[in-house]
């Protein structure tokens, strides 16, 4: 399903270059459960903005289902992007004049989707929220609106869904439930790719890849069950 | 050194009211190492935003150092908290047209403190970005933003340090790192009052704190050593 090969990103910042990843390289099939973790800024954010296909690489290629999808312009990149992943992003990225369910209402819209708000709601109530749908990002405690921002990656349903770090600001109880959550979709057959931090997550991954200064230092598959 | 009694705080949106505390009433004497934990949305944010004074509470006393500051006006307020506070905010609250280094140097403007480039400087080089100085926050990875945010409070050399999920974006060997320079504060005699949902942040505190739905429901002081 995703393959990349080489992958480097360099940071221009006037006369300064920062090699963010430096050649990255590994496949992950259909229906994974994956981790990934390392220091921070060893490069986990930057790689998964090239695998959301949010950003393109400096150099190296980039299979999506069998599409090389590393030189694609903006729009070409931003419409495989809707079809087939849910970002949830580090930092949320919400639209702080929308509600909460306009937020999450927002793929559906760029799908064309019928039944918006109700698949709306229902996204909501999976990650239990259904009681703050009218709340802006601003009324909203930092775990509410990061469980937003998961609900807003699922209500597509996706084929992949990516999470860069989904459980920081979530206490134990909230995160096993939202944790929960990504175990049913990868039940379902949607692949899942998740930064992390917390050993909790990663010891519910089928596979956990380790990054360090933008390289690639383990890639270790948990045969347990 | 602080005293909260019977804090309540009502937000009000349209018709809705959210009762965020309800209630909270505890002290903390000068030098004290206390943990906040409780559920996403019991209110600790809340709670710190008041402690910091950030905000006021709709009803209820608050001492700092004798003063009744829950009644001040916006400037009264600020200049307490830029007197005595350093404040690491949830979402970190960075400039971003500023460098790391102009962010840390902000609370020695409002001081007018002399040598701000190197005081800024040596808090960046305490929280291991020394070498990110000139990166803007959006040049900077989730984790590297966090620390930022962390020096910029400690620069000022205040007498109390509230930190909101000082380690949620950072790996265990980064937090740790942090978690020990929070440790020198405290044995300087900084007050350090921490929200957190990371037991092992926890477990390093003499008093831990915890919220459920704005009340407190429990305050343990560990008496270990
Ligand atoms: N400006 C606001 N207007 C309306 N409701 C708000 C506002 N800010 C917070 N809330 C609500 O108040 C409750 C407490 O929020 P708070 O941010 O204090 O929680 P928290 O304990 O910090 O949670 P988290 O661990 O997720 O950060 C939440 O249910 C939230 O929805
Ligand atoms: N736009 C940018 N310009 C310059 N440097 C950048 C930019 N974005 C990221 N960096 C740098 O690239 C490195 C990798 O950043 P990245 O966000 O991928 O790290 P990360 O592994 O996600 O870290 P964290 O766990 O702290 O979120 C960092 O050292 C960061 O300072
Ligand atoms: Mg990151
Ligand atoms: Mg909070």
């Amino acid at each position: 399903l995703i393959q990349i090969s080489d992958l480097h990103k360099t940071y221009h910042m006037g006369d300064v270059e920062v090699n963010a990843l430096c050649g990255v390289s590994f496949a992950i099939e259909a229906g994974e459960h994956m981790a990934i973790m390392g220091p921070s800024g060893s490069g986990k954010s930057t790689l998964m903005n090239l695998l959301g296909c949010l950003d393109t690489p400096t150099s190296g290629a980039y299979l999506l289902d069998g599409e090389d999808v590393s030189r694609l312009d903006g729009d070409r990149l931003a419409a495989v992007r809707n079809r087939q992943i849910g970002f949830v992003f580090q930092q949320f990225n919400l639209l702080s004049k929308e509600s909460a369910v306009q937020n999450v209402e927002l793929p559906l819209i760029y799908a064309g989707v019928p039944d918006r708000r109700e698949r709306a709601m229902a996204a909501l109530e999976r990650v239990g929220l259904a009681d703050r749908a009218h709340h802006r990002p601003r009324e909203l405690s930092g775990g509410q609106q990061q469980r937003v921002a998961i609900a807003r990656a699922l209500v597509n349903s996706p084929s992949i869904v990516m999470a860069d770090e989904p459980t920081g600001n979530l206490d134990t109880k909230t995160g096993l439930e939202i944790l929960q959550v990504f175990d049913e979709l990868n039940d379902e057959g949607i692949t899942l790719v998740m930064v992390t931090h917390d050993p909790r997550v990663a010891e519910r991954c089928k596979r956990v890849m380790r990054l360090v200064d933008g390289e690639v230092v383990s890639d270790v598959f948990n045969h347990q069950e």
